[in-house]
């Protein structure tokens, strides 16, 4: 018998015991969870793989906690830039988008360049056209603010430096 | 950044992975997560990767395709294809990171050389894993 399986990520970083708090730990391993449970279910009732990781990532997306959709973090204009993939292993289709703003799940836009395009990559003002056309849901600034992430970016705006997803704000950085 | 590999019942494999970028960056930076072969791949002949860390050193490294490769040409197995790229070559130039890979068979690697990596994942009627830190 053929098995199922999926698995997903979260962004790694420093994470360690002392940076999270039980809280905290517990709500990351529940968003994690919903969203595994989720993709597994599609795939134990007979649904594609390609299916499978879209749902899980446009879970993934509307949890404020990952950076990514709704937690996406801050650029240096205050802004939010998102990038996104998608790629099925049965005929090596894919599509991909490079920072876009306002699509409010851009895991969707990939499925749609990956369907509906004969381009693999798209970037900027012209994927959130094709995304217009293509009936992908955008959301508002605001739905993308977290107070969160905009401590993050506070910490580092007058600065060039840039952090990783989850990486813990050592003082010899901003020394 | 988040992402997502998963094989279904007909063994097809795919991947998927989103992400918000890194605080604070400038110029319309991207990183490697929409880069085909560096942050994201599938191949049914090998694997699916979706991959999370610094990106430039994960374009450099083209990681995802890497790891198939590895596979593809010379007999890898899911796991030693992502301990060499991710454990050995990623860590030479000090890239940090992680990924998530699945292969046709239902074989699962989830391998970062980074403090810790937000990871789940379910095979067949097991468990659940759920996992955050090294």
């Amino acid at each position: 018998m053929q098995n199922i399986a999926i698995a997903i990520h979260g962004g790694a970083g420093t994470i360690t015991k002392n940076t999270l708090t039980t809280t905290q730990e517990i709500a990351f391993n529940a968003a994690l969870k919903q969203a595994v449970e989720a993709g597994h279910r599609l795939l134990a009732k007979g649904g594609t793989a390609l299916d499978a990781v879209e749902l899980a990532v446009t879970i993934l997306e509307d949890e404020p906690l990952f950076n990514a959709g709704r937690g996406s973090v801050f650029t240096k204009a205050g802004k939010h830039e998102m990038d996104a993939a998608l790629m099925c292993g049965k005929t090596m289709a894919a599509g991909a988008v490079a920072g876009v703003r306002g699509i409010k799940n851009p895991i969707k836009l990939t499925r749609a360049i990956l369907e509906k395009s004969d381009n693999v990559m798209l970037s900027g003002y012209g994927a959130e056209e094709f995304a217009r056309e293509h009936a992908i849901e955008f959301a508002p600034e605001s739905y993308f603010y977290d107070a969160y992430r905009y401590q993050q970016w506070c910490e580092v705006r007058d600065t060039n430096l840039f952090l990783m997803d989850h990486t813990e704000q050592r003082e010899q950085k901003f020394g | 950044t988040v992402g997502a590999v998963a094989v279904d019942s007909a063994g097809n494999v795919a991947a998927a992975t989103s992400t918000g970028g890194m605080t604070n960056k400038n110029f319309n930076r991207i990183g490697d997560t929409p880069i085909i072969g560096a942050g994201t791949y599938a191949n049914n002949a090998t694997c699916a990767v979706s991959c999370t860390g610094h990106g430039e050193f994960f374009i450099r490294s083209v990681v995802a395709y890497d790891i198939s490769c590895l596979i593809e040409y010379k007999g890898y197995t899911l796991q030693e294809a992502c301990e060499e790229v991710v454990l050995n070559k990623l860590i030479k130039i000090g890239g940090e990171g992680g990924l998530i890979a699945v292969n046709p068979a239902g074989d699962i690697a989830l391998t970062f050389n980074s403090e810790g990596m937000y990871r789940a994942c379910k095979r067949n009627d097991e468990q659940t894993i759920l996992g955050i830190y090294k």
